[in-house]
């Protein structure tokens, strides 16, 4: 059976925020290493990785690997049900066919329960190998976030160039065209806003913008954003947690 | 134009 208590139940609902717009049923795979889920969207273009370690509740446990497919839609409305502040339970006994979620405001004098059904979820789970990228940007999140919505008004889709003096961030379009360049400054006094680059060798990729900017659901999540890229293959952005992750894997797009 | 690439391209099923 799962058990696993979750002090700042904010985070559960900010990652179903994350994810519930680009995958809509997926199995929540519990272990002793924690809560993983791996989906991708239905054009198969990009996949969606979180993982909630073990440590990140208090207690957890699964004493037996459970799958609990959830419609996210679903989840995210009963999740809707629980207040910013409140600690959130998840429980599932072995039979997996509904998945109980407990609710406590921080006086501990309201206590709400909620039954979610379950359901069969034959989900492909793709391996992705340890790669090593020849360009990895991090940056701020909500920076990441304001350029993709801007860039969202000239284009569909938006081409990233790293070098090692910075990162540019360009789109055009019917209307016109744009660009964003955000230099490296590692030294800057805000270490959150800070733009850092470690590159192999430059690189220039395309990428669709309407998936980006339903990546960028996940700022809320955390202040910095990773983005690695190489030549020809998916785009990881990942969003780092204080007791796990949640990265969004894109396709390039390519010449036809 | 450019078209889109499917992640089954780069990964296989696990």
């Amino acid at each position: 059976m799962l058990e696993a208590r979750l002090q700042t139940g904010a985070l559960l609902k900010k990652v179903l925020e994350a994810i519930k717009e680009l995958i809509t049923d997926a199995n929540f795979d519990c272990s002793d290493n924690g809560i993983a889920l791996q989906a991708m969207d239905n054009s198969h273009v990009a996949l969606v990785a979180l993982l909630l370690r073990h440590d990140g509740f208090e207690p957890y446990r699964c004493d037996r690997s459970l799958a609990l497919g959830v419609n996210l839609v679903s989840l995210s409305k009963v999740l809707r049900c629980a207040g910013n502040d409140d600690i959130i339970t998840l429980k599932a006994d072995d039979t997996a066919d509904v998945l109980s979620l407990t609710f406590e405001n921080t006086d501990n004098d309201r206590i709400s329960e909620y039954e979610l059904k379950l359901m069969d979820i034959d989900s492909e789970h793709l391996g992705i190998p340890d790669t090593t990228y020849e360009a990895v940007v991090q940056m701020s999140s909500a920076e990441f976030a304001r350029i993709c919505k801007d860039l969202q008004v000239l284009s569909d889709s938006v081409q990233i160039d790293v070098t090692k003096e910075g990162v540019k961030f360009g789109a055009k379009g019917e209307l016109g065209s744009g660009a964003v360049t955000l230099k490296q400054n590692g030294n800057v006094d805000k270490e959150e806003e800070a733009t850092l680059i470690e590159l192999q060798q430059n690189v220039s990729l395309n990428f669709s913008l309407k998936y980006l900017v339903n990546f960028t659901k996940a700022t809320p999540l955390a202040s910095r954003v990773s983005l690695s890229m190489s030549s020809e293959v998916p785009l990881l952005v990942e969003y780092k947690m204080e007791a796990g992750y949640i990265r969004y894997y894109l396709a390039p797009k390519i010449g036809e | 134009a450019a078209v889109q690439d499917n992640l089954r391209i780069f990964y296989g099923r696990d």
